[in-house]
């Protein structure tokens, strides 16, 4: 049977196809960890500065909230 | 408010929509009331008159799709992505897309308010951005809100008189 993936992952995948939908976030491709890592960070404190939230650059709850909501599909680039 | 950066707003006041197809969730005179409500909203507080038409290209072609769509922003089925619209430009400029994997609904505060989704995203098609303020129709998550006393909230008509001025018939 195929693995579940862990709650963890799971907020990281929402995460990493919201932030590559809506802030330009690059599509998961050769550039290393590292510079991903730091990449995903930016554009979730972008984010998080648009919806008001703590600027954390991190996964908090409150923002994978805002991620779980139903919304418009246009990217928030007025941040 | 905010609107999209660069020059991006309707040079005419007199547009013109055409509704492509319909979504099975309501019937086609429901479909027809909540997008002329939606657009009748922005036309209450601006000089911009919205026209049917039900052949060639209208200014803001209105259509329910699902998954990719093939305009590079692929819906993402039920929930998440709801719709989006296009700012003022040739072309696509103005149009708006419904996922059609969604559950819209004409006056039930359940699924999604096809008029409060339409009228989001015609505040897209005619040229605002997303808001940061939480009240304002452009805020861009959903929220349920009563459909019979809704109206715009101060944000949303200062953004919107901003690109075209006041309604000067009222």
């Amino acid at each position: 049977n195929p693995i579940a993936p862990s709650a963890d992952e799971d907020r990281v995948r929402i995460a990493e196809n919201y932030l590559t939908s809506l802030y330009g976030l690059p599509k998961q491709g050769s550039s290393g960890t590292e510079r991903r890592s730091n990449a995903l960070s930016l554009r979730l404190k972008e984010m998080q500065q648009f919806f008001g939230l703590a600027i954390t650059g991190t996964l908090d709850e409150e923002t994978i909230k805002v991620m779980k909501k139903p919304r418009c599909g246009v990217p928030d680039v007025a941040a | 408010y905010s609107t999209f950066a660069g020059d991006y707003k309707w040079k005419k006041h007199d547009l013109t929509y055409r509704i492509e197809n319909y979504t099975p969730d309501m019937s086609e005179a429901e479909v027809d009331d909540s997008i002329k409500r939606a657009l009748q909203l922005w036309a209450d507080v601006t000089p911009l008159r919205f026209t049917r038409i039900y052949s060639g290209t209208a200014d803001i072609m209105i259509s329910f799709v699902v998954g990719d769509h093939r305009d590079g922003y692929p819906f993402d089925g039920p929930n998440g992505f709801l719709a989006h619209a296009f700012p003022p430009f040739e072309g696509i400029g103005g149009d708006a897309h419904f996922d059609d994997d969604e559950a819209f609904f004409y006056r039930s505060p359940q699924g999604y308010n096809l008029f409060l989704v339409a009228a989001h995203e015609f505040g897209h098609s005619l040229g605002l951005e997303h808001s940061q303020d939480p009240g304002a129709l452009m805020y861009p998550t959903y929220v349920y809100r009563d459909v019979d006393t809704y109206a715009l909230s101060q944000d949303d008509v200062s953004g919107i008189q901003s690109l075209y001025g006041p309604n000067t018939d009222v």
